[in-house]
């Protein structure tokens, strides 16, 4: 083969029950974002610009936990993560809490291809994504009404459950590992 | 969470994973997303995204395990995809996706769902849900 591209838009318990229209949608865009990469391939580019061109497509994408439609921290803010990673040479950009990148893939490229570090976190992302010409968001730009929804449903729950640290604190016995905790 | 592995007609072969992270995380938890090898991985075998409980995907080393298991055993992607989530992880836990050098696709997940699709230059092409 000359190329191949795989993409995902998340996984978990995605009910069965969705109207028609609503599967309907997340294929096309599902569709979508192939046609993205493919063009990128079919035309001899790199797989680099295929990935990150797809990524960027699936984090404007409201329906997708990632950039625009991002879920709901505690605190009723937005952190976002991203990784890229190329294999020929095992070279590769991470960046992790970042909460003003429009395209946080797009930052993770910027780091593998131009700083002798791989992963950046935090206000450290922040501020080293403010030596380029990186989109950059306040936080109401990832708000979407059905996160928010989630969001106050999770901060409920935890009510009735008793305060559910998400931190594993040492001596909790059993497993300490909480449903909720998927991402 | 949202990924994409891709090998281009230069044997160029990338994986990237891009995340919005958990509902009502607290304390600065970091999943698996930005851990080289755990949840976003590349190799000059095989390029692996995953998706689903981070914790999980951290504590098998879930990208580097499948590279590995191709270059040591040695194996198909389709059985290093299959050794993680059957043996691996356990049920309900993750989806991956990864694709090898040569172009072999895997797409697979021991969760109800994965949104998901594939696409290659022989024309073979599906998106699927469940």
């Amino acid at each position: 083969k000359d190329w191949a591209l795989v993409i995902h838009g998340g996984a978990g318990t995605i009910s069965k029950e969705k109207p028609d229209s609503v599967v309907k949608a997340y294929k096309s865009d599902l569709d979508e974002a192939l046609s993205v990469g493919e063009k990128i391939l079919k035309e001899g580019g790199s797989a680099l610009d295929a990935v990150e061109s797809v990524i960027n497509y699936l984090e404007n994408n409201p329906k997708f936990n990632a950039g625009k439609g991002a879920v709901f921290t505690h605190d009723g803010g937005h952190e976002l993560d991203a990784a890229i990673m190329l294999g020929n040479n095992r070279k590769a950009g991470t960046i992790t809490g970042v909460k003003t990148i429009k395209n946080p893939i797009s930052l993770a490229r910027l780091v593998m291809e131009n700083s002798k570090h791989i992963m950046f976190a935090g206000e450290g992302a922040e501020e080293y994504a403010n030596q380029f010409d990186l989109e950059r968001v306040n936080q109401e730009y990832f708000y979407t009404e059905s996160r928010h929804k989630a969001w106050k449903r999770a901060i409920e729950e935890e009510k009735q459950d008793g305060a559910q640290s998400s931190v594993i604190e040492p001596g909790i016995p059993g497993d300490f590992f909480d449903e909720k905790k998927l991402g | 969470t949202v990924g994409a592995v891709a090998v281009d007609k230069d044997g160029q072969i990338v994986a990237g994973t891009s995340t919005g992270g958990m509902t009502n995380k607290k304390f600065g938890r970091v999943g698996d997303v930005p851990i080289v090898g755990a949840g976003t991985y590349a190799s000059n075998e095989v390029a692996v995204s995953m998706t689903g409980w981070g914790e999980k995907i951290m504590q098998a080393v879930s990208g580097h395990t499948v590279s590995a298991y191709m270059k040591h055993k040695p194996a198909t992607v389709q059985e290093a995809g299959n050794y993680l989530l059957q043996d691996v992880l356990n049920e309900g836990e993750a989806g991956m996706i990864a694709v090898d050098k040569n172009g072999n696709t895997y797409l697979n997940m021991n969760t109800q769902g994965m949104f998901r699709g594939t696409s290659d230059s022989e024309g073979n092409r599906k998106v699927a849900i469940w």
